[in-house]
């Protein structure tokens, strides 16, 4: 495990005092190991490992008493560099906000629709949940069913085009004194042309306040293209990562930020309503490498 | 996705990257490195190729159809694609003239038996189904009874999607393979485990844990027409002789094809 390969490398460390040129290879090599067992891009890993090296090589680290908690820290502060902070939702009141859901097929999306109304009902905030998945069977009839149980409110009368559909929810929103609105769409490819011109043209006709990439945790070596893919389409402005409760390390998480610049705003740890967590680099870190 | 050069032009470091970059994960790489370095490969491409062909050949992809009916459980993560293709298999199984039952056996997740009811409707098959929150275990229960009074060729089951940390749900899923071996008299004719193809290393965890629960016969290898060639499949293969025996191709009703080697070699290589 990714963790037990990381202890390795760090008693490895440890075991040695003082660094020699083949200690700092051999424990690198354990070190990229579990990355790429963690599901981080080989890409990025390279990168890491090329940065951690460099800076493991100086005659600080070489001529320290505690070179393994150089070492270690290096390949913290590296990975945290990369990572990032939390970024809240980019609510601004008395506007329109859209927040914007997208995605691979089967990521979580809809499920984390429903719940980030519900992080915003307890934060006193009413967001408007709008069916916009005209595709799959019966989506429309899974986001009204988490609605109603979670009471939350839902866009109902959706019409089966995606432009006139918004069109319309705006204007209920208007009436209504609603503020934010999530926006639930069709899980789609990035290599699927069709489906990827249908979401710019989306993005191109309404403002959005956060147009967010939900993935599986579990994604492996080809989040990197993926992220990438939407990120040209649309000007993604963060990602939600669901599936947390599952034992994947969630290397795509790095892989996502490091391709996109994007901030994680959160991650999903579960299949009920209050499943969401705000996103904290610590912890996905310490999932990562242990 | 990592595409490798013929023969000669791809160095060890291609054929590194390829392969990791392709979810064969660093136990098989390593491997399969070391095998190139024994054997002073000179066609190290070609050798890759034999080496996963070989592992493809080493499992048998036919499908079980002795008995009637037929009896099909389909398990696996949250969105891998059990559902719809539950829909595809029907529509392959009711295009061959075979009387098709589906069974609803997700009675969790929102809207998860409106979902297998709508591909019912469209495939104009049986559907036996109870009300969200019901017992799973008595669904199927149901579900086999009906198809044994209406003397059914093939019955499809759906589960609900979970994760293998979820013990609990793991010991639901066993529950589900003995009422069904129990209402039948012998075992499920598969029980295919669907399998996402962009998934990385979980996917060994996911294999690991689910034929831990059930008897997992084979697998569906969903979302082969995304950018993700499924090549974490092949050490799954080598290491649990477990085939694959249906891949998804797409979100309609004929996205589905039997296991195929060269197709599913050719869309790695
Ligand atoms: N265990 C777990 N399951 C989750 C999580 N988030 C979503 N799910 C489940 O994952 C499955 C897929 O979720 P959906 O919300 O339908 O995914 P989607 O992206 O809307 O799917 P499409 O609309 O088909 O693209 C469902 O079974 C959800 O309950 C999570 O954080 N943990
Ligand atoms: N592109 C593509 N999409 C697929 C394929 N198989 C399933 N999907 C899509 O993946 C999403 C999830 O499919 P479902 O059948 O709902 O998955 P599931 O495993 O039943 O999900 P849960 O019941 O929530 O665990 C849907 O949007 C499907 O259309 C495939 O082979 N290719
Ligand atoms: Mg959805
Ligand atoms: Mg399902």
């Amino acid at each position: 495990s990714l963790k037990n390969n990381l202890q390795k490398a760090f008693k490895f460390f440890r075991s040695k005092g003082r660094l020699s040129e083949q200690d700092i290879k051999e424990g690198l090599r354990e070190i990229r190991v579990a990355l790429l067992e963690a599901d981080v891009n080989y890409k990025i890993v390279k990168e890491v490992i090329k940065r951690v090296e460099e800076q493991a090589r100086s005659q600080k680290v070489i001529e320290s008493l505690t070179p393994a908690e150089q070492i270690i820290t290096i390949l913290y502060n590296e990975l945290v560099a990369i990572l990032g902070d939390a970024v809240p939702l980019n609510i601004v009141p008395n506007e329109t906000n859209l927040i914007m859901l997208v995605g691979l097929q089967g990521n979580g999306k809809t499920t984390t629709a429903a719940k980030l109304a519900y992080f915003l009902k307890n934060q006193g905030k009413k967001a408007l949940l709008i069916p916009f998945d005209f595709k799959r069977p019966a989506a429309k009839e899974q986001l009204v069913a988490l609605a109603e149980k979670n009471g939350l409110e839902v866009f109902r009368d959706t019409l089966i085009e995606p432009v006139p559909t918004l069109e319309k929810a705006l204007s209920y929103m208007q009436k209504n004194g609603i503020q934010i609105a999530i926006i639930d769409t069709a899980g789609r490819k990035e290599i699927d042309e069709e489906m990827m011109r249908e979401l710019s043209d989306v993005y191109a006709k309404f403002k959005f306040s956060d147009v967010l990439f939900v993935s599986d945790s579990t994604i492996g070596q080809g989040a990197l293209k993926v992220a990438k893919g939407f990120s040209e389409i649309v000007d993604l402005t963060g990602g939600i990562f669901t599936k947390f409760d599952s034992s994947a390390k969630g290397g795509a998480i790095l892989s996502f930020r490091y391709v996109t610049g994007k901030p994680i705003k959160f991650v999903g740890t579960g299949e009920k309503i209050t499943d969401l967590e705000v996103f904290y680099p610590d912890r996905v870190i310490s999932r990562i490498v242990g | 996705r990592k595409i490798l050069k013929r023969k000669t032009d791809s160095t060890i470091d291609d054929i590194e990257e390829f392969l990791i970059e392709n979810n064969f994960g660093v136990e098989f790489t390593e491997h399969f490195l070391e095998e190139l370095k024994e054997n002073r490969v000179k066609d190290p491409v070609g050798f890759l190729r034999k080496k996963i062909e070989d592992i493809l050949d080493s499992v048998d992809t036919s499908l079980s159809l002795d008995g009637r009916p037929i009896v099909f459980l389909f398990v696996g993560t949250n969105g891998s694609g059990k559902t719809t293709s539950i829909a595809k298999v029907a529509y392959f199984f009711r295009n061959q003239g075979k009387k098709v039952l589906l069974i609803a056996g997700d009675t969790f997740r929102a809207a998860a038996i409106e979902q297998l009811t709508k591909w019912a409707d469209k495939l104009n098959v049986p559907i036996v189904k109870q009300q969200l929150g019901s017992d799973p275990a008595s669904v199927v229960f149901d579900g086999l009874e009906s198809a044994l009074k209406k003397k059914v060729d093939v019955v499809l089951i759906d589960s609900a999607g979970r994760v293998e940390t979820k013990k609990n749900l793991m010991n639901e899923l066993s529950k589900l393979q003995r009422v069904i071996e129990k209402k039948i008299g012998r075992s499920a004719n598969e029980v295919l485990l669907v399998l996402d193809a962009y998934t990385g290393q979980n996917a060994v965890e996911q294999v690991e844990v689910f034929t831990q629960a059930v008897n997992v016969t084979g697998i569906v290898l969903t979302k082969l027409d995304g950018s993700s060639s499924g090549g974490i499949i092949v050490p799954i293969i080598e290491r649990y002789k477990i085939p694959v025996k249906f891949i998804g191709v797409g979100e309609g009703i004929g996205d589905l094809k039997l296991f195929d080697k060269e197709f599913y070699i050719n869309q790695l290589m």
